[in-house]
């Protein structure tokens, strides 16, 4: 999921 | 970690290192917002919750840590420092916090990504980071003359966040393992980071448009209300 991606993200 | 990733991730970096170099060199903090910067060590301390609960890489953990000791260190330049406090536009930094955190605080509760704290604390973040540089935007309206490094510091933080947007896009379209996965994640483009992120990245095109004319005409910065 999108939320997903944005997790790793800063 | 794809290259708009890394260079969005390096233009707000190279944001935050044009505004300590405007504050250390020149001892002042004229044109920029207190409340804008106090919002961001709000933004950083909430969303890296998981800093030593989460391990994602070295990278992540090292840029939280300079994101998280940066911001404090500006908004202590502006508060605290006897020399920079001074320059700091105080009376037209009239922008109330609690108008940009109540709402978003209400928002994340109610479409948390799980519920719990950490979670909604998280949530929270996203949702504030993209309404957070409004009182700059208001004081930059205010400010007869825009220096140039306070012009060039709006500038790159917009950059991160167009930066960030192609990011999305690109992994979207290229970490999917099933062939029509992206359609069903497109449906889900109404989520949290990425309407919060548009909304971030449109704020800015005022200040992207009048900062691009001043450049093509080689004037000073200046907007116009």
């Amino acid at each position: 999921c999108l939320q997903e991606h944005v997790k790793d993200e800063l | 970690m794809n290259l708009f990733r890394l260079a969005g991730d390096m233009t707000h970096l190279l944001s935050i290192v044009v505004l300590l170099l405007k504050i250390r060199t020149t001892k002042s903090c004229a044109g920029i917002s207190l409340k804008t910067q106090e919002l961001y060590a709000l933004v950083f301390v909430t969303r890296y919750l998981d800093l030593f609960s989460r391990y994602v890489s070295f990278y992540n953990s090292v840029m939280k840590l300079v994101f998280l000791g940066t911001s404090f260190a500006i908004v202590w330049y502006m508060r605290y420092h006897k020399v920079v406090k001074q320059t700091y536009n105080k009376d037209e930094d009239t922008f109330k916090h609690y108008f940009l955190v109540l709402p978003s605080f209400v928002l994340a509760l109610l479409i948390p990504h799980a519920f719990n704290t950490v979670e909604i604390l998280w949530t929270f973040s996203i949702y504030l980071e993209a309404v957070a540089i409004l009182p700059q935007l208001v004081l930059l309206q205010r400010s007869r003359n825009i220096d140039n490094l306070t012009g060039n510091y709006v500038f790159l933080l917009g950059g991160y966040r167009v930066l960030y947007l192609f990011n999305w896009v690109y992994r979207l379209f290229m970490e999917e393992n099933h062939k029509m996965r992206w359609i069903r994640d497109f449906v889900e483009i109404l989520n949290t980071a990425w309407m919060s992120g548009l909304v971030q990245t449109a704020l800015y095109a005022d200040f992207f448009y009048y900062y691009i004319k001043s450049w093509k005409n080689r004037e000073k910065l200046k907007l116009t209300a």
